[in-house]
Parts: C-alpha cells; sequence; structure tokens
C-alpha cells in the first residue's frame, strides 16, 4: 500500500495547511456546499500569499519547505489583515 | 514592516502595563525582568516610556492563559501559537496573552520569554508581522541568543510615533539581502556539495534544486557559532568545515560543533602573533593543502602533514596576480578559485594563475 511521504500523512499534511491558512492567512472555515467547490482554489491562493510572504516558492502546493515553515512555533496573531 | 490595518496607535506616549498573572516555568523576578526588559526595547527607540503597575486598569495587560480564554482567539498547547497581542485601544486594546502550555524560560530553551514578549509588545504598540527574518516582528519564533530590534522594527515604530528623544538615533541591524549589489560577504565555504555565503549573524545558501536563495540565522544550524565569521573552509574528505572568527576557530561536521572547539590560530596552525584573525581561508583537494589569507599575504599550510609549509607568508599578488590586496571570502569549485572583495568576485585559475572572470560578488544568487 502507498507508504506515506513523511511521519504525517498527506490528510494531515492537508489539514496542517488549512488549519494554518484559517488561523493565520484568513481562509474561511465555514463553508456552505455551494462554495465548497471554489474552496480549493481559495487554499492555493491562500497558500502562494504565505509562501510569497516567507520568502518561499510560490507554487501554491505544500513543498516540504513550505509545511516546515507552517510547523514552526509563532505568534498566533495572523500575518494578514483580518 | 508592517503597521496594523487602520494605523491604530496609542495616542499618550506615556503608557501604563500590569502583569496580571505569573507562569509557573520561572521564578517571578525574571518574568518581572524579561517583562520590563521587552518594553525597554521599544522604549529606547521611540518616544514612549512604559511604567509598571500592580493594580487596577493599565493600559497593556499581560497574563499566562491556555486553551479557550474567552478571547475568540484559543490557544493550542503546546508548541504551535506561542502568545499574541492586541492593537492598541481601550479594554484588551494593547493586552498580551501568553499561552501557559509553552514551557517559559530565560535561556536558549523553549520558549524564551523575553524574545517572545518583544515580539508581541510590537502589536501591542501597532506593529504587524514583518516579513524580514532578521526582524523581531517575523512571526516565527527564533532566538539566535540576543534579542535586538533590527533596522526594520525601528523604522516601523518611528513610523506610528516619531523618532526617540535620544539626540543620536538607536539604529538596528539591517538582514541582508541577496539581489542587493551592494552585498559583500563576511565568509564563504562549501558544504557538502552546497555553497554558503556568510554576512552578520546571517547565512545564505544556494542549492540546485531550489532556486530561491535561503537566508536565514547561522544559529539555525550552529547555535553556538558568532555572527560576523571572518573565514570558512571545507576539507570535503573529512566532511569537516571551519569557521574562524578573531584568533579563535570551530570545526562543525554537519550541524554538530566538534568537541574541544573552538580551539586558537597559533597553537593549532601555527600563525605568528602578529596574526589577530584570518580573512579568508580554502582548501584545495587535490594538493591537500589550505592557503589562509591576512591582510596582503597568505599562509599555506598541509591537511595531511597538520604544518604549516615552509617559507609562508608570501606576498597574494607574487602568487595570485589581478585579485588584489585583500581578500575577504574564498572558495573552491570545479578546480577554480573564487575570490571575493567587496562588492567584486574573481575567479581564478590556481594552475594557470590567471583570473578567468570578474563578477559581482552577488552573481551566485540569480538575480
Amino acid at each position: 500500500f502507498p507508504v506515506a511521504t513523511s511521519e504525517e500523512t498527506q490528510e494531515q499534511e492537508l489539514e496542517t495547511v488549512q488549519k494554518y491558512l484559517e488561523n493565520y492567512y484568513n481562509l474561511k472555515s465555514d463553508w456552505n456546499p455551494i462554495e465548497r467547490q471554489r474552496k480549493s482554489g481559495l487554499v492555493v491562493e491562500k497558500l502562494k500569499q504565505m509562501q510569497e510572504f516567507f520568502g518561499l516558492k510560490v507554487t501554491g502546493k505544500p513543498d516540504a519547505k513550505t509545511l516546515n515553515v507552517m510547523k514552526q512555533a509563532r505568534c498566533g496573531v495572523p500575518d494578514v489583515a483580518q | 514592516f508592517v503597521l496594523t490595518e487602520g494605523n491604530p496607535r496609542w495616542e499618550r506616549t506615556h503608557l501604563t502595563y500590569r502583569i496580571e498573572n505569573y507562569t509557573p516555568d520561572l521564578p517571578r523576578a525574571d518574568v518581572n525582568y524579561a517583562i520590563e526588559k521587552a518594553f525597554q526595547l521599544w522604549s529606547n527607540v521611540s518616544p514612549l516610556t512604559f511604567t509598571q503597575v500592580f493594580e487596577g486598569q493599565a493600559d497593556i495587560m499581560i497574563s499566562f492563559v491556555r486553551g479557550d480564554h474567552r478571547d475568540n482567539s484559543p490557544f493550542d498547547g503546546p508548541g504551535g501559537n506561542l502568545a499574541h497581542a492586541f492593537q492598541p485601544g481601550p479594554g484588551i486594546g494593547g493586552d498580551v496573552h501568553f499561552d501557559e502550555d509553552e514551557w517559559w524560560t530565560n535561556n536558549f530553551r523553549n520558549y524564551n520569554l523575553y524574545r517572545v514578549a518583544a515580539h508581541e509588545l510590537g502589536h501591542s504598540l501597532g506593529l504587524s508581522h514583518s516579513a524580514d527574518i532578521g526582524a523581531l516582528m517575523y512571526p516565527n519564533y527564533i532566538f539566535t541568543g540576543d534579542v535586538q530590534l533590527s533596522q526594520d522594527d525601528i523604522d516601523g515604530i518611528h513610523t506610528i510615533y516619531g523618532p526617540s528623544k535620544n539626540p543620536i538615533q538607536p539604529i538596528g541591524p539591517k538582514t541582508p539581502q541577496v539581489c542587493d549589489s551592494k552585498l559583500t560577504f563576511d565568509a564563504i565555504t562549501t558544504i557538502r556539495g552546497e555553497v554558503m555565503f556568510f554576512k552578520d549573524k546571517f547565512y545564505m545558501r544556494i542549492n540546485s534544486f531550489y532556486p530561491e536563495a535561503e537566508l536565514n540565522f547561522i544559529t539555525v544550524f550552529w547555535p553556538n557559532l558568532p555572527g560576523g565569521l571572518q573565514a570558512a573552509y571545507e576539507v570535503a574528505d573529512r566532511d569537516e568545515v571551519r569557521f574562524f572568527k578573531g584568533h579563535k576557530y570551530w570545526a562543525v561536521q554537519g550541524q554538530e560543533v566538534l568537541p574541544g572547539y573552538p580551539k586558537d590560530i597559533y597553537r593549532s596552525f601555527g600563525f605568528p602573533a602578529t596574526v589577530k584573525n584570518i580573512d579568508a581561508a580554502v582548501f584545495e583537494e587535490h594538493t591537500g593543502k589550505t592557503y589562509f589569507f591576512v591582510a596582503n599575504k597568505y599562509w599555506r599550510y598541509d591537511e595531511y602533514k597538520r604544518s604549516m609549509d615552509a617559507g609562508y607568508p608570501k606576498m597574494i599578488a607574487a602568487d595570485f596576480p589581478g585579485i588584489g590586496n585583500k581578500v575577504d571570502a574564498v572558495f573552491q569549485k570545479d578546480g577554480f578559485f573564487y575570490f571575493f572583495h567587496g562588492t567584486r568576485q574573481y575567479k581564478f585559475d590556481p594552475k594557470t594563475k590567471r583570473i578567468l572572470t570578474l563578477q559581482k560578488a552577488n552573481s551566485w544568487f540569480n538575480c
């Protein structure tokens, strides 16, 4: 069966990404069924915003460096205005 | 730096703060001292003054809480979110909350209270997060051993409250920008197939897999290494990199500083006492010799015999014609030496003793 790429399964990684973007990049957390289709596009957009802020390669994809930054201890104030 | 949206600021410059409760992780005196120092960082560079009060409502209320503490921003247990603060304003405005599920320290161990408080107070005064990794207002926790406002932080607080009344305006360190045409380097070395450039407290790193240069604090890799390194070189076949500052040097393998270091350059390499520091150094793999550059002279050291070759020092100009009389940094790649002096970089062929190219010092960063 597929072996997880790191200790975290990809599902957990996605959850990490989503939680991070909700906490610090104003990603909405309550999606109604109609909006859910737009969600993945918004996640990519917010992820790019975070990657740009941290001077990472702006891919919109949660690569290893991006995940590494997300797992670092940090301040709870969002990086973008509420 | 980034100002908080709407530019909130305190209309008074004399502000009060109160520590409502104390973490059991540290003695009360240490908490008081850490918070006092954090306020001093900001008062030293601005017209603001801060006075601690011990009862009633203060402008900035400071507390240690955990989990959901009824401000719509619950903490998340150990790690992750360490603390938060509110922008200037009445009531909860300006207040700072530390996550009591963290372990608060007054040293290198996670998490240093002084370092986190210094950051959160920036929010209390009206600053948001800065993308400058050298700024205290950078969102991620980084503790390099000293806590100092960067120029970016100072510029931010000056934009809100104006300069300090101090006739000598305090300045802070600037984070190097890899595409700054005036960028110069303290030291450069190869390390396990990569090239690392050192400037002040920072390293810049390039590797072929990631086009963006990585810039971070030297202490991220080597917590005990000082900033302001002066020379560095790799002895590749021993997987060892040596860093030099003053008359001391450290040897590392990967991220491990080898035991017994720092050592001094006089006993280990036989430099005369007149040599106060090394400007640059490079190991030549196929000869096993290391070249040390000091002012306008250079020494040659045999890494296998572990002794300095006879007949040195010699004049740089005699054997490295064209690179000038001073070297800031040098490294070897594919048999060529790359000498750096100021903003100039010379690609030099040691076999023919000729300069092949002259480039900008930051040519490696794809600017």
